[in-house]
Parts: C-alpha cells; sequence; structure tokens
C-alpha cells in the first residue's frame, strides 16, 4: 500500500534474514559477572566507544536544537552523576566503569540509562 | 515496540520482539530515518552473561546500557519488555527518586535482576507483577512449559488485567505492542491488527523463528523505529537477533 500506514501482505520466506530490510547480524559479548562491577563492561566499552560517543553526540545535537544555550546538557553533565550514587548496586558501579571505559561522561551515561523511563510521557 | 510469544502445536514457546525506539528524537529529511534509532543500530550487541564460567541468562541490548529490555534464561523463561506510555509517566518516578522515595525500581533494572535471579517463570512473573516501578511497562513473558505466557500491563505501583496464554479459548499466541490489550490501539499506530492478522494466517503448526521472523518483517509491525528483531526459544536456549532496515515507503511509528 503506497499510502500511510504503508501495510502490506503478510511476508513470507524473510527467514534467514537477508535482502533490504535486514541490515546485519548481531555479535555475541561475554559480561562475566563474577568480576567487579565497575570492569564487566570494559572489554565491550572499549571496543563500542566510538559508536556510543556518536550517539551522545546526535543526543546532544538535539538537546541544543530545544535549549540552545547549553544549559540542558551542563545539568546532564552536572546533576546526573549524583544520580548514579543514588542506583542500587551493583549498577552504580557498572555505569561508572561504563563511563570510565568509554571516555563517555557518567552524567551523559546516566541519561542514556535512564531514556526509558524518562520517555514513557 | 511489538512482542509476540506464541505456542506451537508441541507444546514449544516462541518468543520475539521488535525493538522500535527514538520517536520524535530528530528526523533525517535527506535519509528518512530517525536520528537517534540509526545511532542506536550499531550499538546492538547479544550478551551471554555468565557466572563460574556458567550461563545464566542471555540477552539483546545496546553497549552502555546496564539494564535489559530483551532477555532469555535458557530452559527457565524469556522476556521483553514495551513502552508503556502513560501521563503517570516515568518523569514522575524520577522526580519522586530525586525526593528520596526510592521504594521503586527503574524497569531495565528490575528485568536484569529478574534474568539474574529468577528461577523459574512463576517466580519471574511474580517479581514482575508485585515490585514497584519507577515507570509503567508492558512486560512480555514466556516460559517453558505448555500455557506459559503472559502479558503483564504494569502502572507504577500495580499490574492491571494480566493475559495469559489460554489454548481451550484457542488463545496460542500473545501479541503485544505499545497499548493496553483491553483497548483499541491508537488508528494512527495500529501495529497489533496487521500483526493479529500475520499470526491467524500462520496458524499455530506452522510457528516457527521462520514464520514468526516473517511476521515482524511486515510492514507497519516493521517500521522506521524498529532497531532490531529478536527470536527466543527457551527450551532449546536458543536466541537470535537481527538488526533491521525499513525500506522506503515505511510508516515513521
Amino acid at each position: 500500500q503506497y499510502v500511510p500506514p504503508y501495510t502490506e501482505e503478510c511476508r513470507t520466506g524473510m527467514y534467514p534474514p537477508q535482502g533490504p530490510t535486514f541490515k546485519g547480524a548481531v555479535t555475541w559479548y561475554t559480561v562475566d559477572l563474577d568480576l567487579p562491577p565497575s570492569k564487566r563492561w570494559s572489554a565491550l566499552m572499549s571496543e563500542k566507544k566510538d559508536d556510543i560517543a556518536n550517539m551522545i553526540k546526535v543526543i546532544k545535537d538535539i538537546a541544543d536544537a530545544f535549549v540552545p544555550s547549553g544549559k540542558l546538557i551542563d545539568f546532564v553533565d552536572k546533576v546526573l552523576p549524583l544520580i548514579v550514587d543514588t542506583l542500587p548496586y551493583p549498577y552504580d558501579e557498572e555505569l561508572k566503569g561504563i563511563a570510565s571505559a568509554s571516555g563517555v561522561p557518567l552524567g551523559e551515561i546516566a541519561l542514556f540509562n535512564l531514556f526509558y523511563e524518562v520517555f514513557t510521557v | 515496540c511489538t512482542s509476540v510469544v506464541a505456542e506451537d502445536s508441541n507444546g514449544n514457546l516462541i518468543h520475539g520482539r521488535n525493538l522500535d525506539f527514538g520517536l520524535f528524537m530528530g528526523w533525517d529529511m535527506k535519509n528518512k530515518s530517525w536520528q537517534i534509532t540509526e545511532q542506536l543500530k550499531p550499538l546492538v550487541v547479544n550478551i551471554d552473561f555468565r557466572r563460574s564460567n556458567h550461563t545464566v541468562f542471555k540477552s539483546t541490548g545496546f553497549a552502555g546500557y546496564a539494564g535489559m529490555l530483551t532477555g532469555m534464561k535458557p530452559h527457565s523463561f524469556s522476556l521483553t519488555i514495551n513502552e508503556r506510555f502513560s501521563m503517570d509517566g516515568g518523569y514522575i518516578g524520577i522526580i519522586e527518586w530525586l525526593l528520596h522515595h526510592r521504594d521503586a525500581m527503574w524497569m531495565g533494572f528490575l528485568t536484569r535482576t529478574v534474568l539474574e535471579n529468577a528461577t523459574s517463570y512463576e517466580e519471574a512473573r511474580s517479581l514482575l507483577s508485585q515490585t514497584k516501578l519507577l515507570a509503567p511497562a508492558y512486560y512480555i513473558l514466556g516460559g517453558n512449559q505448555t500455557g506459559q505466557g503472559c502479558i503483564i500491563t504494569r502502572a507504577r505501583t500495580e499490574s492491571l488485567k494480566p493475559l495469559e496464554l489460554n489454548l481451550k479459548q484457542g488463545r496460542w499466541y500473545l501479541l503485544q505492542t505499545n497499548y493496553d490489550h483491553w483497548k483499541a490501539p491508537l488508528f494512527l499506530d495500529d501495529r497489533r491488527t496487521p500483526g493479529m492478522k500475520c499470526m491467524n494466517q500462520t496458524l499455530q503448526p506452522n510457528i516457527s523463528f521462520k514464520t514468526l521472523y516473517d511476521v515482524l518483517s511486515t510492514k507497519p509491525v516493521l517500521n522506521k523505529l524498529t532497531t532490531y528483531t529478536t527470536l527466543m526459544e527457551v527450551s532449546k536456549g536458543k536466541l537470535e537477533s537481527f538488526v533491521r532496515d525499513c525500506p522506503n515507503p515505511c510508516m515513521p511509528w
């Protein structure tokens, strides 16, 4: 159907995934729960640090479009790290480990982890 | 999001989901895509959480996000979250948290805690139904035995109208989008009707990874917000995920 909502006949033969609706397979990683929480995500985050930095940059650009003064990101960088200390163990330590391994400020990692709660409105 | 838990004719449970995220967060006019959705795609990872060299649970998530939105405890249960929009939304929970009312759980962290610690479908169901939350949500839970599948509609403090698989009533699958199952979906965002149409065409004896992937690949169940598709089979401990794209013409949500 070439007008919204672009419904179509039920698809068949899509699996195994291929073609234009398939953008790629997902890579497997291991998180060792025997490690201290601050170290669990280190290997994964050092591999993905550029991708997470790109994603955070887009969030900042969108935030700047809403509040051009940059005060929203200032708030994120100054206030959200304080929330991390209130999170239950081991999540507080894990978020600090993620920030450290990725080089992304802790407040911005906290924002990413709170996204789902915030956007339920 | 669209989540489906279905039981085949042999009593085997298959659980699948499309994770849709990024609505109203930067529309790229040139590429006709949501900016955040596109930026999330390279962050999609499958994770094997291990303790003492054994798998505790498996999940599909985003690198940098410590909570869980999709996961499975092999041979026990599978679990997905769909976002539930409400005026009594997560921001109220966050404000309460800032005001030192900290008896509620963060949604993604509860999912992770359940995947890590619950040992059965029943225990997972009880924890997901009874734990106070910061934000409303839909939990879609599948088990390892016939009839073990339910939708838990969560307000922040209570569970509303749980819906379970019921083969005697012909309910061999449950399909949840982002609307309460006892209400009609928003007419501008009806993924439930086309999804159910495809499930009904598939028929119970034919349900498998292959046919569920077909359902989750049909527009508008597949849309511009769809980041990944995950398929899970608890009895075999099998989890597969794929990053998705929705070529034009395609609904923005």
